[in-house]
């Protein structure tokens, strides 16, 4: 598992990270710098060609306190939908799954029974509650998930799951669409005394123009 | 569309971590733009462990909550900014900050439209100091301010100044363009619009002919 979420990781460059100055110190492991957290990135077979990875899963060891920022677009895809959802039932979520290749935008209702079948079926494998599993997806808008090869593909994701550096830079390689370098970062500060860490993966690099809320 | 995951291991409360979230994607993420295409799909999903051992965080009033709060900003500015410098097409990363509005958010608006402005985009593309383009774009945000104290630097360079436009290095502006593009570097762009204490920052990166030619190509 090690050498495969290495070698997914090594998929694209690293992006610099221009991170403000402030009372922090960068650490490696983006998402996985914190404690409890758990991720993975690996191919899965989504996306319309080539073996770059296309499929990643952050998870927790305990219930995290969950916060979200979605779209203000009308046109939202299913899985935000699913997400806005999820956040008003539950405080907590244990686990976010990424496909890249297909946004499962404008897929009507078909598109959303997808996610509940994503989500659904992580939760089975990880045994949680289906609205602890949080749901993202980019690519080709228009285009329902190909969902045979992404719940064929999830056994072999969870037991990829690492809470190493690889692990949180394998899952920011598996988000990517046109991205030509993989983005993630992670730092260290304290709080109250406390040692705590802040980390985090992204994607993005066309139909960029937020406004989430 | 930009996807985004963040994690801690703060002990906060869900009321609070929802609001300081809300905050930083404002900060940050909502800041930055490469093609004006607000996308179906935009997601931000920020989860807190608690697992650092550090004390409960259950006001955004307290030390603790900002000092959490400026990790957090930190943090998904990084990686905002990461998304901008990696636009489709892009040469380089052009970081607008603008001062003197009367708050945060009236700044950063004005920033935010000169940072989509494919006319201030493309310029840069051309290495093309092109202050008038930059000031149309200020003007245009929807924020009033007193014309006559605009002030528009490139890099160090000072191209307008009380809302006149100066004599400048037109070589050493453009090759400060040129040279950002070789390294992919940072271009930036600081605005004054008058006396007030509103500060803001947008990011957003040029406009090349692979913008069309990938989007051209990358089709539904």
């Amino acid at each position: 598992v090690s050498s495969s979420l290495k070698e997914a990781s090594k998929y694209i460059p690293a992006a610099p990270i221009l991170l403000p100055e402030g009372p922090w110190k960068q650490i490696p492991g983006g998402v996985t710098a914190a404690e409890g957290f758990n991720a993975a990135g690996i191919f899965g077979g989504l996306r319309a060609k080539g073996e770059k990875p296309d499929l990643a899963l952050v998870t927790c060891d305990v219930d995290a306190i969950s916060a979200g920022a979605f779209t203000t677009n009308v046109v939202a895809a299913a899985p935000v939908i699913y997400c806005k959802k999820a956040l008003n039932i539950s405080k907590t979520a244990r686990a976010v799954l990424i496909n890249a290749g297909q946004a499962n935008a404008a897929t009507g209702d078909a598109g959303y029974q997808d996610v509940v079948e994503c989500a659904n079926t992580v939760a089975m494998l990880l045994k949680m509650k289906p609205e602890e599993v949080l749901i993202e997806s980019t690519g080709v808008v228009g285009q329902r998930i190909k969902k045979d090869a992404l719940l064929n593909s999830l056994p072999r994701l969870v037991n990829s799951l690492s809470s190493s550096a690889e692990g949180a830079d394998s899952a920011a390689v598996a988000i990517t669409t046109t991205d030509l370098v993989r983005k993630s970062v992670a730092v260290e500060s304290q709080v109250g005394g406390k040692i705590i860490r802040v980390g985090g993966m992204a994607k993005g690099s066309g139909m960029i123009h937020p406004n989430m809320a | 569309t930009m996807l985004g995951v963040v994690t801690t291991d703060a002990l906060v409360n869900s009321d609070v971590w929802r609001k300081m979230v809300q905050v930083a994607v404002n900060r940050s993420f909502n800041q930055i733009t490469v093609d004006g295409d607000t996308s179906t799909n935009d997601t931000v999903i920020a989860l807190a462990s608690g697992l650092s051992g550090a004390s409960r965080i259950s006001s955004v009033n307290c030390n603790e909550a900002m000092q959490l709060q400026a990790c957090l900003d930190a943090v998904m500015q990084g990686l905002a900014k990461s998304i901008a410098w990696d636009g489709e097409g892009a040469t380089c990363l052009i970081e607008v900050t603008v001062i003197g509005a009367d708050s945060e958010v009236e700044s950063a608006k004005i920033a935010r439209a000169v940072a989509s402005s494919s006319l201030v985009k493309a310029a840069v593309y051309g290495r093309d100091p092109n202050w008038g383009r930059i000031a149309c774009a200020a003007g245009y945000a929807g924020i009033s301010f007193d014309l006559n104290k605009l002030r528009i630097m490139l890099g160090d360079i000072l191209l307008m100044d009380g809302g006149q436009p100066l004599p400048f290095d037109r070589v050493a502006a453009s090759n400060y363009l040129k040279k950002a593009g070789e390294i992919h570097g940072t271009v930036t762009i600081h605005i004054s619009v008058g006396d007030g204490p509103g500060n803001g920052r947008a990011w957003g990166c040029d406009l090349s002919y692979d913008y069309v030619k990938i989007n051209a190509e990358y089709t539904t």
